[in-house]
């Protein structure tokens, strides 16, 4: 099946 | 010195009860312009973002800005002993490590306070961007909750594709596959119940609908939700809070390898 993503992926730690 | 006075009490179980089962432990954020939260599952596939904003309690008081780490479930054990219509005001002394929650009947006969203990939570803040989504779809929350129910009987993901046909959410597992359609539709009575699509350009995306159904246990916030879509981003998916915020929560896709 398709791989899920992590959020942390798309938006960094600030 | 905080002391949040909430008159619609029942807005904060709500906001509770939708988060409980996602998140575990969060750090509400508490400045002069709202009462915050960001947090992620513990997967770290999806974010819960929440404001209510200052303005939207009757008695908002925040010297500092404060932080404070709470355990959901037993923040929810403790607001589920709020009666739907008490008055809840929430209550921090500065450098405490406790907050009081504390309810009163709308008749004032009964009135009660729960203080609970707050922990350290070492919690990564991200930085969401700002970002032009390629399509935007408002629906009826109910709907869309229904819709999730639904196909999560049927297969484990949803695929919502945007087109200016409607929106379209598809599932498939053992047992056959399912798709359903919702055309825009502004000719209703009621603009809640509405559906409107936005779309510059045609998106379609790949989510688990364990995680769609967890962030449904929102509908009970807003009559309309609103799911953000770009190929390249988390979706969206926001149920404003009466007069007060958001409950947005952001779920990453998932791809094909």
């Amino acid at each position: 099946g398709p791989k899920q993503l992590a959020i942390t992926r798309f938006f960094s730690k600030v | 010195m905080l002391e949040l006075r909430l008159v619609q009490g029942s807005l904060l179980k709500k906001v509770l009860e939708s988060i409980k089962d996602l998140v575990n432990d969060a750090n509400f954020d508490c400045s002069s312009s709202g009462f915050s939260l960001q947090a992620m599952d513990s997967s770290h596939v999806a974010l819960v973002a929440l404001l209510l904003r200052s303005e939207g309690f009757e008695h908002y008081r925040c010297d500092r800005n404060m932080s404070m780490g709470m355990n959901l479930g037993n923040m929810s054990k403790m607001l589920r002993c709020a009666g739907n219509d008490d008055i809840i005001t929430i209550k921090a002394d500065d450098g405490s490590d406790t907050v009081t929650f504390m309810f009163e009947s709308p008749t004032q006969d009964k009135i009660s306070d729960f203080e609970m203990k707050l922990m350290d939570i070492d919690s990564e803040h991200l930085g969401i961007p700002e970002a032009e989504y390629q399509s935007i779809v408002t629906m009826p929350s109910a709907e869309f909750a229904r819709i999730c129910k639904d196909l999560s009987g049927i297969g484990d993901t949803v695929v919502i594709s945007v087109t200016k046909e409607g929106v379209k959410f598809s599932t498939r597992g053992d047992i056959g596959t399912a798709n359903i359609v919702c055309r825009q539709n502004t000719t209703v009575d009621k603009p809640e119940e509405a559906t409107v699509i936005n779309m510059s350009e045609p998106v379609s995306l790949t989510f688990a609908l364990r995680y769609m159904n967890s962030f449904t246990k929102a509908t009970t916030l807003s009559n309309t939700v609103t799911i953000s879509l770009s190929s390249e981003l988390p979706v969206v998916v926001e149920y404003k809070i009466a007069e007060m915020g958001y409950i947005r929560f952001y779920l990453a896709p998932k791809i094909e390898e």
